[in-house]
Formats: structure tokens, C-alpha cells, sequence
């Protein structure tokens, strides 16, 4: 998504394209660093989780889609609050937004990820895979939980985490954007800052090769949510058709 | 625009679903 930088920025730039990036992820977060923690070991029971098993196809979906329209406001407000993103005109804020917002989550997604019984954060307990069963989309609950564990392994901090999602959405090559050249200055220069970022914590220079080689799962993760999207629609349109407006509008064509 | 009603709303708000 990000193409090599071929202008340079004043650390001073970058240092405070960092600071509105990171502050506005901490100020956007749904849940903080401290709750995920308390809520680690809240775990569905095996009863819980049989509840969710049977509920219909339809209902499971609708829940699904609420957390999903609920996270998506809160990835509009981190957008919002990084600097430079409300002086693009409006069409690309938008465009931007639906092409980004599912990766965005994706990457951050990882924070609500307990890797030591492969669950994550779910209406406010965690939950393992099998837990999705009703909404019959195992390859993509599969795709998603894989991509949570190898995230953890890389261990990002908050600032790294914050960074990487902000290169992601500001991805200059999203198809009918009116205005490439604000967007690639926005990406390149928190791309810059989150090199910066990774050369001062004295990282792996291959840390961020590895958040890179995460892209194409990311990718691929949101088309399958598209498939599985237009599949659900032909089964149960009346369902689909229910969904929230803001969902429609970010995951419709 | 009225395709993305919504989103325009959400973009334009100063007071967002975070605040509240």
C-alpha cells in the first residue's frame, strides 16, 4: 500500500505527525490497554458458547454486524483526529474510510487477542472460533483469528500499532480517489514517523518488514467479508437489508 | 452524497459516538 519515499520530513514533522496519530488511537480506542487487560481472563463459558452455536444464521449476523457498525465509528474518530486527514476533500475522507476501515480494526484487532487460549474479545468476553459457528463463515472466523495470532507475535506497541494503521488507511492508491498527492504525503510521512518509531525502541529493522508481510491476509481477509457479505445477501435479504445504514454504506459496492 | 449520509454526518460531527 505504501509506495518508497522519495521527499524527506523534518523529524519535528514527523515527531508530531507520531504524536497525533498515537493520541488520537489512545483517545479512540474502544477499550484501553488496562481494560483488555482486567477483561483477559473473562471467558465464555462452554454453555455460553453452545447459546451462541444455535442461534439462527440471521441473528448471529445481525450481532456480528452491530459490533462491526459500532467499531467502524470509532475508526471514523481516529481518522478524524490525525492531522491533515479533515483538510483532504470530503469524497477521499470517504473514500479512505470504506477502503480502510475493516484493515484498520484487522490491525488493531490484536489488542483484544489472548494468544495463550486463542480467543478474542467479543461483547465483552472472549471467545474462541468456535463460538462464530452460526454465522457459517469458518474460513473467514478461521482467516480472522489466524491473523490475530501472528499479529501478537509481532508484539507491537500501541505506537507502532497506531502508526501501521494509519499507513494503512492513508493508502494513496485506493481506487477513485479525486486527489492521490495529499493522501501520499499524509501515508509518507507517517510512514516516516513510524520508521522513526521503530529505529529509536532500537527494533528489528525486519519488525517492519514482518507489519508489511501482514498486508496481504489483511487484504484478503476483507474480500472474503465482501464474499461472505454478497452470499448472505442472496440468502437472507431481508436480513441484509436491516443492517445498520453506516454498515450498508461502508460495505456496500 | 446521499449515498454516504451517514458517513458524511459522522465526518462532519464534532461531537462523535466516542464523546458521548
Amino acid at each position: 500500500t505504501h509506495s518508497p519515499l522519495s521527499e524527506g520530513f523534518s523529524l519535528l514533522e514527523t515527531e508530531r505527525m507520531a504524536q497525533s496519530v498515537v493520541k488520537s488511537h489512545v483517545e479512540t480506542s474502544q477499550y484501553s490497554t488496562e481494560e483488555l487487560k482486567r477483561l483477559a481472563w473473562n471467558l465464555y463459558t462452554a454453555e455460553e458458547t453452545r447459546t451462541y452455536q444455535s442461534k439462527p444464521m440471521e441473528a448471529m449476523w445481525q450481532q456480528c454486524v452491530a459490533h462491526l457498525t459500532n467499531a467502524i465509528q470509532y475508526v471514523v474518530e481516529f481518522a478524524k483526529r490525525i492531522s491533515g486527514f479533515m483538510e483532504l476533500c470530503q469524497n477521499d475522507q470517504i473514500i479512505l474510510l470504506k477502503a480502510g476501515c475493516l484493515s484498520v480494526l484487522l490491525i488493531q484487532m490484536c489488542r483484544a487477542y489472548n494468544a495463550t487460549n486463542h480467543t478474542l474479545l467479543f461483547d465483552g468476553k472472549f471467545a474462541s472460533v468456535q463460538l462464530f459457528k452460526s454465522l457459517g463463515c469458518d474460513d473467514l472466523v478461521n482467516a480472522v483469528f489466524e491473523l490475530a495470532k501472528s499479529m501478537s507475535r509481532l508484539q507491537l506497541t500501541e505506537e507502532e500499532m497506531a502508526l501501521f494503521s494509519a499507513v494503512v488507511l492513508f493508502s494513496p492508491d485506493r481506487p477513485w480517489l479525486t486527489d492521490r498527492q495529499p493522501v501520499q504525503r499524509l501515508q509518507g510521512k507517517v510512514y516516516q514517523a513510524l520508521q522513526r518509531c521503530l529505529n529509536r525502541e532500537g527494533a528489528n529493522e525486519h519488525k517492519l518488514n514482518k507489519m508489511l508481510a501482514k498486508l496481504p491476509a489483511i487484504k484478503s481477509i476483507c474480500n472474503l467479508h465482501i464474499d461472505k457479505l454478497e452470499f448472505f445477501r442472496l440468502l437472507h435479504p431481508e436480513t441484509a437489508y436491516s443492517f445498520p445504514p453506516l454498515y450498508r454504506e461502508v460495505f456496500g459496492s | 452524497k446521499e449515498k454516504h449520509k451517514i458517513l458524511h454526518r459522522l465526518l462532519q460531527n464534532s461531537t462523535s459516538p466516542v464523546d458521548l
